[in-house]
């Protein structure tokens, strides 16, 4: 399977891809991608020539071709049914965050350890209770859990969902997650994008 | 000044390391980075070594003094005023998330445009009303802008925090923003981490 670095970059280059193709762009070139990526042109071109020849010396990529193939190589083209654990404010945005359903996350279901939640419609996916974690996962085939949970609560919920048969986790709880075996977890850090923004102000003044 | 992937880069060794210090690991070394930023340990060594000599060979880093040098280099010694640009769902998480005070990320306002959201406070936060955007901006004299508003007010919002005196960006709206000169903006999509996630369970099924 791909490395995983060059994982992290294919998802950009088609987030890339994605906004060139809103603005009605149909050709980008290497150095496009290479500077939304923050990687060089050599880097973009050795990444996509792992996996066949897209474009054409010269002429650059034809943006729905080579956004076709990536889906196809990262493993997109296919739904993947998503739940919410705990349906707060971050959980909420994110049930109702307008990118979910274009690249084929399904949103099928909530959960919620709070009574005055269970039971309720938000952004028109139904909140259910915690335990009924198992037959809820089974009944919707959830793959994929987001969990926006408070951090005291994460490990334990990594744990139902792994027993749930949950195998992918986007964790947003600022805590670090101790998944069981065969459970893949990503964690999400929004505080990267404010280091980034407070490092290019602070070479700025001290140039 | 420092190429922007080597940036992200640090950043994630930064996060290791606050997490490593939270568990009383008071020794670390390229390996235990390496796995967390998704790159070689050659890499790790390589950008560390780009700012002189810190670990001992064999016998690794110390967590506390590369934490400190890291923070540093990135220009997070310094304490940076953040505002919120619309407080909504995400917004509100945002103001309540417990690692932002950690990196010297000192939130000192809020602004939106629902009237019955003006004049209130949110997690401490004053949310005033956009319109009085350049005068708070100076009193609290804000460097960076979480920018938080729906899609179709994200540009607008970017060019008022410009003309008010804001240099630094996080957008996490969904549509691509045109900076005026001078403002730095890195945007933001969690989506990432769910195509990371969705990538992981295809490599799995189908090796
Ligand atoms: N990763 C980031 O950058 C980032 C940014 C903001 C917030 N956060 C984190 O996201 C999480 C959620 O933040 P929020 O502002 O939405 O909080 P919130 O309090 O608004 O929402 C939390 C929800 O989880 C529910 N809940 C609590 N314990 C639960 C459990 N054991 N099982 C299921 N549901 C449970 C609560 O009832 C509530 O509905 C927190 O951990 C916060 O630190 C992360
Ligand atoms: N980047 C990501 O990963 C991600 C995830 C979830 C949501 N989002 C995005 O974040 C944004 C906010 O989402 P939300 O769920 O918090 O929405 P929300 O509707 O709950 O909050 C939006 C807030 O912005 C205010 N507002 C609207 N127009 C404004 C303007 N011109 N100036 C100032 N304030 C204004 C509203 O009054 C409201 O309080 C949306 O663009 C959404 O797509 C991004």
């Amino acid at each position: 399977s791909i490395p995983s670095a060059t994982v992290g970059r294919l998802v950009t280059y088609l987030r890339v891809l994605a906004t060139l193709a809103d603005r009605g762009i149909v050709r980008t070139s290497s150095d496009d991608l290479a500077r939304e990526a923050r990687v060089s042109a050599f880097q973009v071109r050795k990444d996509l020539a792992y996996f066949g020849r897209f474009g054409t010396r010269g002429a650059g990529y034809d943006v729905d071709a080579l956004s076709t193939e990536l889906h196809r190589i990262l493993g997109l083209e296919r739904a993947w049914n998503v739940a919410i654990i705990g349906m707060g404010r971050l959980g909420s945005a994110l049930a109702d965050y307008p990118n979910m359903a274009r690249y084929n996350f399904c949103l099928q279901a909530a959960f919620d350890v709070a009574p005055e939640k269970v039971g309720t419609v938000v952004a028109g996916v139904p909140v259910y209770a915690m335990r009924e974690l198992p037959e809820r996962v089974r009944e919707h085939d959830v793959q994929v859990a987001l969990l926006t949970v408070p951090g005291e609560g994460a490990q334990a919920a990594t744990e139902a969902l792994a027993a749930a048969g949950v195998r992918g986790i986007v964790n947003f709880a600022s805590t670090v997650l101790d998944p069981p075996e065969g459970v893949h977890v990503e964690a999400i850090d929004f505080l990267a994008g404010l280091k980034r923004v407070s490092y290019a102000l602070h070479a700025e003044t001290s140039d």
